[in-house]
């Protein structure tokens, strides 16, 4: 999918 | 020790099914606070989020924190077996590699129980900041499943755009375009039928249509659904589970090119 952000562009692994 | 008992089985049927589209398999963390679950689909685009209180079953009972990893497929198998009105208890010992799950119908005249196997899950656990969107706005869920049913037949996107006025979803594709506004209700009868828009600053994000449809999977736990927004920040989608706490998904946004 073009243009899909990832959950780990924006939240940290903690 | 770990033992909840809930009397009607409904709502563990109902979240079981608001996740098992998303996820194969999941963690379900005990501790004496309740039930947790924090866990990304396969493609880490998407996450869900579930919290059950303890203080919501009717009976709860967890001497040490404990972690259950847990193949969706097999629990879906054994809550088929349940009848809506069973009264279920799950109980596991502590560092168990399996956990029951008894149902008994209400007169008590049949019990079963049903022995499934733990498995080990190394999740990957992500921390989510608290944050203040944008905008909040809240509708009847059996709504918002509609429109997200209703706009994936004209594109893999859809555009939610969210101004005081109201909030406008969207979507484009070969047959056309597709566009549905919802103004706030100015005065309901019920509260669960109301559209309600909390709005610091306009918000216009694109997102995939296909995870949209998979999260309204738990539009029968709740009447509404919440969706915060800030710009080029994951969407969330709330629901409250009655006397429990809720499931929230987070969905990360598609970014044009």
């Amino acid at each position: 999918m073009s243009g899909q952000k990832k959950l780990s562009s924006f939240f940290k692994t903690v | 020790m770990f033992e909840a008992r809930l009397v009607q089985c409904s709502m563990l049927k109902k979240v079981l099914e608001a996740i098992k589209e998303l996820l194969n398999e999941a963690t379900f963390d005990c501790s004496d606070a309740g039930i947790q679950l924090q866990a990304m689909d396969n493609s880490h685009v998407s996450l869900v989020s579930l919290n059950l209180r303890s203080d919501g079953f009717d009976k709860y009972r967890c001497d040490r924190n404990l972690s259950m990893g847990i193949n969706l497929a097999s629990m879906t198998k054994i809550m088929k077996c349940a009848g809506n009105d069973d009264v279920l208890t799950i109980k596991a010992q502590d560092n168990a590699d399996n956990v029951m799950f008894m149902f008994e119908s209400q007169n008590q005249e049949k019990v079963s129980d049903y022995d499934m196997k733990l498995i080990n899950l190394d999740q990957e656990h992500l921390g989510i900041p608290e944050t203040d969107y944008s905008c909040i706005i809240k509708m009847p869920s059996g709504e918002f499943a509609r429109i997200c049913r209703d706009l994936s037949q004209f594109g893999e996107s859809v555009v939610i755009s969210c101004t005081k006025e109201g909030v406008k979803f969207s979507a484009a594709g070969d047959v056309g375009a597709a566009n549905i506004k919802l103004a706030q209700t100015a005065n309901v009868d019920k509260e669960e039928e109301a559209v309600t828009i909390e709005m610091q600053e306009p918000v216009t994000l694109t997102f995939a249509c296909r995870y949209l449809n998979s999260f309204t999977k738990a539009t029968a736990l709740s009447p509404q659904v919440q969706l915060s927004m800030s710009a080029d920040v994951p969407l969330v989608v709330e629901y409250k589970i009655g006397d429990f706490g809720h499931i929230r998904y987070y969905l990360a946004p598609k970014i044009e090119e």
